[in-house]
């Protein structure tokens, strides 16, 4: 161990390992995670023969589906010998875990983080019973398609079309332009056979609005794409290369009735559509990545900061008093104040992030028994919440990067990879700034609620001179 | 009411602050309206200031948040892990104070002398969670594996690992690279 940094561990003030727990969310989480992690660290995936970062972007993706492909094999032997439920696909494909074996993403994210949670909300129980199981054993891999070419967070604006044929009774699939082809979903290009696909539904000729339809892409055998599909990679982007993002465009393409995801809203055989509850429940899948997105902020915001002040412990420079040997980084306030509130970040978002996850729970739970009521607050919060932690998490991984000089420019570093997987999610799920407007909209709302003197939900009860979410 | 620097405090004009914000925007949007505009219109026109209410809405959110999560889960632990977690909330609280000063200023009583007290406090946070910098990030409690950096590495050794890196460069693998045979060399003789 290097004497400055064995120094510093010796002064510490508290038990480390009670600040471990406590992050973990108590002692037995720590030992779980730990287990976890030395079960898989063992089988030694993560280890390279030649740096990721000197290979082609082919040679980038086929590691990455390698990597996958081992650890889910991982994955379902510790399923298998403790039965455990969705912790180990969460932590090990989605998680810190995952991050580390694949730092540049993995094509297999959204199987798990969308494409199997949008099942679980918005597939009828028989779609379920079909679905769930082969997709849990990989037997069918799929992702999640929304944003198209040229429409993003605006979603009445997506032109992709489903339109029923009573007489065959299927839906037809249809890009009617370029910018309606479907672009960017992780997995899509060359890893997914499946994919749910969020179109707008015409039934007797008329519109209904935004509805998902699970689609086969690809056949199950030779992974050829089927008749009509039009698939295909989206190119190098700044970070996240592993991840195999995609577009997608259909040419009439025809699926059965009962690949429309009816648990919301549903089409008869004759072509009659059954409203759904509430609209907004279609976008449940958004609102839940958005949260998960929140947690992930966090993982690599705790890296960062480690990174950056082991190395300032280390690191010595300048001479600011002569015949005194170069002091620590870390003696500088200039860098304390780039470290701790990037310390301090993390608690502050890891918090939030689990206080989020609760509401967010709760608001899901209160939609199955018809109750509506918190779904604006929490699509609110959601919204600027992701983009305030996005925003800053970047900011953070950026300001530690700085923190470590030149070396932090070193891919060896792992600063830069970090920074190219938060700063992407400035702009998934939603830019920001459209975020932000979204939970101005609601803001805005409130108030005019609370100026003729309704009550107010409590995270904006202050509006109306309430305590706020405080109290 | 007259300001104070304590965090419950700080908070308060956080929500002062996102409460004018909201208000402000409403004021121009209807004025807007007024004026002759659509709905549409003098929402796009107000647009910039509505961002920047979500965001003052959003911070006071995570900072409530943060304080009132520390002070409830906190309360099991030893004194000495909360007395360091109770610091980093007041560094993070202060920090924000800071960096949102012009809008404390806008919305509060907050003082000038409040925000030299308000500085100092925060040099003097930082000063007293300095000795705990490397536990408080042990605690996160990265394997080297996981953390995958050269410089981050529990052991500290950085400097070796980064020549270890360096080493696995292709470019290292011969002395000569070929394309100082191909290329600079015939470049250099002016027979490129």
């Amino acid at each position: 161990i290097n004497p400055d940094l064995q120094r510093e561990r010796d002064k510490c003030t508290f038990n480390v390992t009670e600040l471990t727990n406590f992050i973990d969310g108590g002692v037995i989480n720590t030992e779980e995670r730990r287990k976890r992690e030395d079960l898989l660290l063992k089988e030694g995936i993560h280890l390279e023969e030649v740096p990721s970062e000197y290979l082609s972007h082919k040679e980038k993706y086929e590691l990455a589906v390698k990597k996958a492909c081992l650890l889910f094999k991982v994955i379902r032997r510790m399923q298998e010998e403790e039965s455990t439920g969705m912790e180990n696909f969460m932590s090990v494909l989605g998680g810190t875990l995952g991050s580390a074996i694949l730092s540049d993403g993995s094509p297999l994210t959204l199987h798990y983080v969308m494409f199997i949670p949008t099942l679980l909300g918005q597939a009828t129980v028989e779609q379920q019973a079909y679905w769930i199981g082969r997709a849990f054993n990989l037997d069918i891999i799929g992702t999640y398609a929304q944003t198209e070419l040229g429409h993003g967070t605006f979603i009445r604006g997506l032109e992709t079309t489903a339109t029923y044929d009573p007489n065959t009774k299927e839906f037809v699939l249809h890009s009617p332009t370029l910018t309606s082809y479907k672009w960017w979903p992780g997995g899509l290009a060359h890893t997914a056979n499946y994919c749910i696909v969020m179109a707008q539904l015409y039934t007797k000729g008329e519109c209904h609005g935004l509805h998902p339809f699970i689609v086969q892409l690809r056949d199950e055998e030779t992974h050829m794409p089927l008749k009509g599909i039009k698939i295909g990679e989206i190119g190098a982007k700044l970070g996240m290369n592993g991840t195999n993002n995609g577009f997608l465009g259909f040419e009439h393409v025809r699926i059965p009735r009962d690949h429309m995801l009816m648990k919301n809203s549903k089409v008869l055989e004759d072509g009659t559509y059954v409203h759904s509850l509430n609209s907004k429940l279609t976008y449940g899948t958004m609102m839940f990545v958005r949260v998960v997105l929140v947690q992930d902020m966090c993982t690599y915001m705790a890296k960062a900061v480690t990174i950056a002040t082991r190395y300032s412990a280390v690191r010595r420079q300048s001479q600011p008093k002569p015949d005194e040997p170069e002091p620590q980084i870390l003696d500088y306030v200039t860098q304390q104040h780039k470290l701790m509130i990037g310390i301090a970040t993390v608690h502050a978002f890891r918090l939030s992030a689990n206080w989020l996850w609760h509401m967010y729970n709760n608001v899901i739970a209160e939609l199955d028994t018809g109750d509506l009521e918190r779904l604006p607050e929490l699509h609110a919060l959601s919204c600027c919440i992701k983009a305030v932690t996005t925003s800053d998490a970047a900011e953070c991984v950026e300001r530690c990067r700085l923190a470590c000089g030149g070396h932090g420019y070193m891919l060896a570093s792992n600063l830069p990879t970090t920074y190219g997987m938060v700063t992407a999610a400035c702009t998934y799920e939603g830019e920001n700034t459209v975020l932000l407007l979204q939970t101005a909209r609601y803001l805005v709302k409130a108030w005019q609620q609370a100026a003729g003197g309704n009550a107010l939900p409590p995270t904006v009860s202050y509006l109306s001179g309430g305590e706020g979410r405080r109290s | 009411p007259p300001w104070d620097n304590s965090v419950p405090h700080i908070l308060d004009g956080f929500q002062r602050v996102a409460r004018g914000k909201i208000s402000l925007c409403v004021a121009n949007i209807e004025k807007r309206q007024k004026s002759g505009l659509c709905y549409e219109d003098a929402w796009n026109l107000t647009s910039v200031q509505l961002a920047n209410a979500s965001e003052a809405h959003c911070r006071l959110i995570l900072l409530s948040t943060y304080y009132s999560e520390t002070q409830t889960l906190s309360q099991n632990l030893s004194p000495a892990l909360r007395q360091v977690l109770t610091l980093l909330v007041e560094l993070y609280v202060v920090y924000w104070a800071l960096q949102r000063v012009g809008d404390l200023l806008r919305f509060t009583s907050i003082s000038e002398r409040d925000i030299e007290r308000l500085q100092r406090c925060y040099e003097e946070l930082l000063a007293r969670l300095r000795p705990d910098a490397v536990a408080l990030v042990d605690g996160f409690d990265f394997r080297d594996e996981i953390l995958h950096s050269a410089l981050g590495s529990y052991d500290g050794r950085v400097y070796e690992r980064l020549m270890d890196e360096a080493m696995k460069s292709p470019l290292n693998a011969k002395p000569v690279n070929d394309s100082f045979h191909k290329y600079l060399k015939p470049f250099m003789q002016g027979k490129l």
